[in-house]
């Protein structure tokens, strides 16, 4: 079986977030 | 960068001729190397975005070939055992995923899956490239090689669930994923590298715009999204996209991207989500253009003979004004000009949609002179641009109806007027004036006369 | 006394046993006959005269599973010896066939070739003569298999440099068979480091002596890129990694007390300075039998 994990899905303030 | 550009396309060439040399000797594992290797040109960080681009179109003609070969074999059924497992060996992650949706699409072409999970597996696997420029590229590959094979029905074809073809939900969420992970990455390349460099980089962003507005047309492309579809599944997630990264060109590209791409008829049904989607943009944004750009929009689409018009349960010039309203109220630090150009808008919508409705264009004037007291403004300069809008917006009645009687019932023009400076009502005076002996329409009544005088004052006084 | 023999081993199944490669010492690969566990040997040892006679003091046939460790070639670990006695002591006057068959043999460990250690089945015949035994040996393969683990937890684990990189990495399983997946994910809980890309290791850890004589030898048996670029925070990355495209045995632990091979997972980030983060992880490798 090759079937992705689940992931967490991510926040939209994270995803534009500027790098850290 | 031309020498970098020459030197990776050379590379391309000799690799694209020994891949399709390995193929027609029948050597799949030759060529799929040789493809790799070609693949690898399109992991380097040397290339400007256009040369990236250059290199990009080099290695997709040449993929073309790759993708035909594998059908071909498919279609005369000679199976390749595992393909999709076999070309995720290649060790590094552009080169595979390149070969991966080449797969893919293969499969789905020749129905050897289901083509539903494909198109889940592609979208997610392409996370693993999160640099912004190979990223974009890559799913742009992805979104292109899949234009043609999106299910676009209600229901899926398929009884069974192991070549299941999906649904249109299927495709809106696969669209809808790629255009996050792309605006999410076409975002954050302003960050990348120093910020002196900050200007070039917005300009070189704004060249790779298109990359991320395509996920909206082949939204637009399929037939099965309806209205209703368009209202519930489609522009919130797009507009929550839009609003949420923050980023001025990417709201400006996306909103007009949004208008252009959508049905008017789409956009009638949903003005006031996206109208207040506008009041929670970027204060940045030239937010003005964007309304203006979906006013005339619909402005023309009431005026074409080939539709039925806008509804007429449908009070647009109700939800503009009131939605206007909102956006000029939360964006506090709008020009003034851009306020009135706001106003001039509003009236050319309800001169093109409503022409009869001479109560829309006094309730425009009415608004912009109760903005003006609020902003404690008067005599305006002439030569200023808030004149100048203001002068376009009040030269728009006169030129519109023709007629100075009609242009009498405007009970607050003269209102609006007086915050124009001396010269600013002269000039208006003299066009009302004008206009009315141009059109030699006779007044009939004292009162009129005197109502005219007033309006005129300034050329009388 | 005779001019000497030339020896060679026939199986009685040499059409049908299926062959499988392995390394030889010189880095080459060979392909053997395939054996596994309480496997039974049977055959024929044909001894082909060279000339018109030959003496002995008998012939026999061996079967012998060894350890040798390269620092110490001279002692060869023997942890099974079977003998057959096929001829007693005479004299040959014509080239001779003789059967043999040891049943039902046990053969508790795989072969391997390492880097300083090697296991090795193999049938040996020797024909003991008063000056030089003429000896001929044909080495076998064999293959240990496993039944799939009963118990097989993923692996999940949170670490991190502080104020600098955190991540939950997971691997859906501890135990995989050397055709298997590894199925995982990576989540970014904190960034505030470059990172340029980030690449699953498959690293195998040779172990050979004891106490203080330890000595490993590691060795990256694949890279396999896993991202290219910097992510951000919330940012989850799919791992899907083919074992079946690399070179592996399964993992071996104590091997008679001689040595062990263990495989360890080793996730790298790399960031724009070239400097490396890493978390290894052991995993459990295993043969599972073919369809």
């Amino acid at each position: 079986d090759t079937s992705r994990l689940d992931s967490k899905r991510q926040t939209l303030d994270d995803a534009y977030a500027a790098p850290a | 960068q031309e020498k970098l550009l020459e030197e990776a396309q050379q590379v391309v060439k000799v690799q694209a001729f020994q891949m399709k040399r390995s193929l027609d000797k029948g050597k799949l594992m030759d060529g799929l190397k040789n493809a790799s290797n070609m693949l690898g040109e399109l992991r380097t960080s040397l290339l400007s975005p256009k040369g990236y681009y250059e290199l990009y179109m080099s290695v997709c003609d040449e993929l073309r070939h790759l993708e035909q070969y594998l059908l071909d074999e498919y279609q005369k059924g000679h199976k390749i055992a595992d393909l999709y497992e076999l070309v995720q060996y290649a060790g590094n992650i552009v080169p595979r995923l390149y070969l991966l949706i080449t797969v893919g699409i293969v499969y789905i072409k020749a129905h050897q899956s289901s083509r539903k999970d494909i198109m889940k597996d592609l979208v997610e696997m392409c996370r693993g490239v999160q640099h912004p420029l190979r990223g974009l590229f890559l799913r742009n590959y992805l979104l292109q090689c899949t234009r043609n094979y999106l299910p676009d029905t209600e229901k899926d074809e398929s009884d069974n669930p192991e070549t299941a073809g999906g649904n249109i939900e299927d495709s809106i969420d696969f669209i809808l994923l790629n255009f996050a992970e792309m605006n999410k990455l076409w975002v954050r390349m302003q960050h990348q590298g120093h910020s002196r460099d900050w200007e070039k980089r917005e300009k070189e962003r704004n060249e790779l715009r298109i990359l991320v507005g395509t996920n909206l047309v082949r939204l637009s492309q399929l037939e099965t999204v309806d209205v209703e579809r368009y209202k519930k599944d489609i522009l919130p997630e797009v507009i929550e996209q839009v609003v949420s990264c923050r980023d001025t060109i990417a709201q400006e590209y996306l909103m007009e991207c949004i208008i252009q791409v959508f049905p008017d008829e789409f956009h009638l049904q949903t003005l006031s989500m996206f109208l207040k989607a506008c009041a929670d943009l970027n204060t940045a944004v030239n937010v003005k253009n964007i309304i203006i750009a979906m006013i005339d929009r619909l402005a023309l689409f009431a005026c074409r003979d080939d539709t039925a018009g806008i509804p007429s349960d449908l009070k647009l010039f109700d939800i503009f004004s009131l939605q206007i309203a909102g956006i000029i109220e939360a964006r506090s630090d709008m020009p003034t000009e851009d306020i009135v150009a706001l106003q001039v808008s509003l009236i050319n919508l309800a001169l093109k949609c409503y022409q009869d409705r001479v109560d829309y264009i006094d309730k425009v004037l009415e608004t912009t002179a109760a903005i003006f007291e609020k902003l404690k403004l008067e005599h305006l300069k002439y030569n200023s641009a808030v004149a100048k809008e203001l002068q376009r917006l009040l030269k728009i009645p006169v030129d519109s109806y023709n007629n100075i009687l009609t242009l009498l019932k405007l009970q607050h023009y003269v209102r609006v007027v007086e915050y124009l400076d001396y010269e600013g009502r002269k000039t208006i005076s003299a066009y009302i004036i004008n206009n009315a002996i141009d059109n030699n329409l006779p007044v009939p009544s004292q009162e009129q006369v005197d109502q005219i005088l007033t309006l005129v004052a300034p050329l009388v006084k | 006394l005779g001019q000497g023999a030339d020896i060679d081993i026939a199986l009685d199944d040499a059409a049908t046993r299926k062959q499988a490669e392995i390394k030889t010492d010189d880095g080459r690969k060979e392909k053997l006959y395939l054996f596994y566990d309480g496997e039974s040997l049977t055959g024929r040892v044909n001894v082909t005269l060279k000339g018109k006679k030959l003496e002995h003091q008998g012939i026999r046939i061996e079967f012998v599973g060894q350890i040798e460790l390269y620092y110490d070639r001279g002692n060869h670990h023997e942890f099974t010896s079977l003998v057959k006695e096929l001829a007693r002591p005479g004299e040959l006057t014509q080239s001779t066939s003789y059967p043999f068959e040891f049943l039902n043999v046990e053969k508790p460990y795989e072969s391997y070739t390492g880097a300083n250690v090697r296991l090795r089945y193999f049938l040996r015949v020797t024909i003991t003569k008063r000056l030089t035994d003429t000896v001929r040996e044909m080495d076998l393969v064999v293959h240990t298999l496993s039944h799939y683990p009963e118990v097989n937890s993923s692996i999940k684990m949170e670490v991190g440099i502080e104020d600098c990189l955190h991540i939950e990495f997971e691997y859906n399983k501890s135990k995989y068979h050397l055709k298997d997946v590894i199925v995982g994910k990576i989540y970014f809980l904190l960034v505030r480091i470059k990172i340029k890309h980030m690449e699953l290791a498959i690293i195998k850890r040779e172990t050979t002596g004891s106490g203080p004589n330890t000595f490993n030898e590691n060795e990256t048996i694949a890279k396999y890129e896993i991202m290219d670029g910097a992510p951000v925070r919330g940012e989850s990355i799919p791992i899907r990694l083919f074992l079946s495209g690399y070179e592996l045995t399964p993992t071996m632990r104590d091997v008679n007390k001689k040595f062990s091979v263990r495989y360890y997972l080793n996730l790298v980030l790399v960031d724009e300075e070239e400097r490396r983060y890493f978390k290894q992880q052991e995993v459990t490798l295993w043969r599972k039998a073919d369809k």
